[in-house]
């Protein structure tokens, strides 16, 4: 943060494009800047609306050399832009030195890395050290746009300011002089503990808990625990099912009646979809759970007390279904919370239970606490 | 061979020069290479902008160093207070 750690004191924030570059289309700057402003929106309870006149609290302006700010550009190169942390006036603004060449891509200068990172000084973050932030000074022409994500050095950072998102659009968070503290870090050892969705990936177990998640890999004894959005900024959190699909190395994330597709870090284009693409009934409004088996290459929904099966090779839902779980499962759980397949067998999730369930002889063969792959 | 290595060392002096005064809040005043024995504040402040971008902490311009300076960056100091 930036000495005497000025920061918002409210959570609504409206900016302002005051003038444009020539060197994009004003809607790629349009989408650029609300890109950059999404990257922090993703992680805090901070919104922001756009206003075409009067007065902003974060001003945006292409300029070069003296701009009346007694820091002037410097041309073509060197500086990019800078930008001054949240206060009334000039604080909050961010300029765009428009000596530089400024591209969507990464052929020039892109302008959504500069501006998220100028904005980030709007918000209040000052320089990191860490290189993998989008907070380190240093412009990388390396960054692979599609794998854009802040770094946990960056998420800490302007948390630090003003807390995390709340769990839903319907429970906003009350702007606060306090920093606030977001809703509950979940407890690898809290007996309790439920997940929301569990995925393998890669060879890993992906076990998502509200907006974060537990990466267990079988290299290392502890699991690792990271924000989703410090992964992928742009889901949602608190998901409902998740699948890998591992001969398309792709995992499916959903939520309501929408789901994703990610390859490793970089959520594939044209999504969000519908579920109802995938052929549920209009009745079905989510998935209660997912799982993947990559013997009969079959993906199996949960949904209520009953289960969809869809055909990977034929893309399509198979026939005969829904069928009730407790039928072909026995002894499972008639809601399941979170689901997947390893060492062929299925590991069914309900609140703080979880059962081991063999395939083949149909029969559940443990009964175990949901937390058991967290080494607690 | 460059064609006009004094040139070119003076262009690097003021590249550091400035560059400190710039994010890593350098006195303007400062004289910039008056060689020391254990260093000087340009030194220190090579130093710090070395430690700051994760480079090895050498207190001297070598290529790492300045091949940094040169990247495109934004214009917000590093170090020292904003003004």
């Amino acid at each position: 943060t930036f000495p005497g750690i000025p920061k918002w004191r409210k959570t609504h924030l409206t900016y302002r494009i005051m003038n444009y570059t020539l060197d994009l289309p004003r809607e790629a700057v349009d989408s650029a800047i609300e890109k950059a402003l999404n990257v922090w929106k993703e992680v805090t309870p901070l919104t922001f609306s756009r206003t075409d006149e009067g007065e902003a609290d974060i001003k945006i302006s292409f300029a070069v050399r003296d701009h009346g700010d007694f820091s002037p550009f410097d041309g073509p190169g060197n500086v990019l832009g800078h930008a001054y942390p949240p206060g009334p006036g000039i604080y909050g603004d961010a300029h765009f030195d428009d000596d530089e060449l400024w591209t969507s891509d990464t052929s020039g200068t892109n302008l959504f890395l500069v501006a998220a990172h100028e904005l980030g000084h709007s918000l209040g973050l000052f320089h990191s050290a860490d290189p993998r932030a989008l907070m380190y000074p240093v412009y990388n022409t390396l960054t692979d746009l599609a794998r854009f994500r802040l770094s946990q050095d960056d998420v800490d950072g302007i948390q630090s300011l003003y807390g995390a998102p709340p769990v839903s659009p319907d429970e906003p968070m009350a702007p606060t002089e306090s920093v606030p503290s977001g809703p509950e870090t979940p407890d690898a050892c809290d007996p309790a503990l439920s997940f929301d969705a569990i995925s393998t990936l890669r060879g890993e177990i992906l076990f998502f808990k509200d907006r974060h998640f537990w990466r267990k890999s079988f290299r290392t004894l502890e699991p690792g625990f990271f924000l989703i959005s410090s992964f992928w900024p742009s889901l949602p959190s608190g998901l409902d099912a998740a699948y890998e699909e591992t001969s398309k190395d792709i995992v499916f994330i959903f939520k309501g009646d929408q789901f994703w597709a990610i390859r490793g870090t970089e959520v594939q284009a044209g999504y969000p979809k519908g579920i109802h693409t995938l052929g549920f009934p209009e009745t079905v409004g989510k998935i209660d759970a997912a799982m993947f088996d990559k013997e009969k290459k079959k993906t199996f929904f949960f949904v209520g007390d009953k289960y969809w099966r869809f055909d990977e090779k034929r893309q399509s839902m198979e026939p005969g279904f829904p069928k009730q779980i407790a039928e072909d499962f026995p002894g499972v759980d008639p809601k399941v919370d979170a689901a997947f397949e390893a060492f062929g067998f299925y590991y069914f999730f309900s609140g703080s239970s979880q059962l081991e369930f063999d395939p083949n002889a149909r029969q559940v063969t443990h009964a175990l606490k949901s937390r058991s792959w967290l080494n607690c | 061979y460059p064609a006009d290595r004094a040139a070119e060392d003076e262009d690097i002096m003021e590249l550091v020069q400035q560059y400190l005064e710039n994010y890593y809040n350098l006195a303007k005043d400062t004289k910039p290479f008056v060689r020391r024995r254990e260093g000087g504040p340009v030194v220190e402040k090579i130093r710090e902008m070395q430690k700051f971008l994760g480079l090895a902490v050498t207190g001297k311009l070598d290529s790492d160093t300045l091949e940094m300076m040169r990247k495109p960056r934004c214009g917000v100091p590093d170090v020292g207070e904003f003004t």
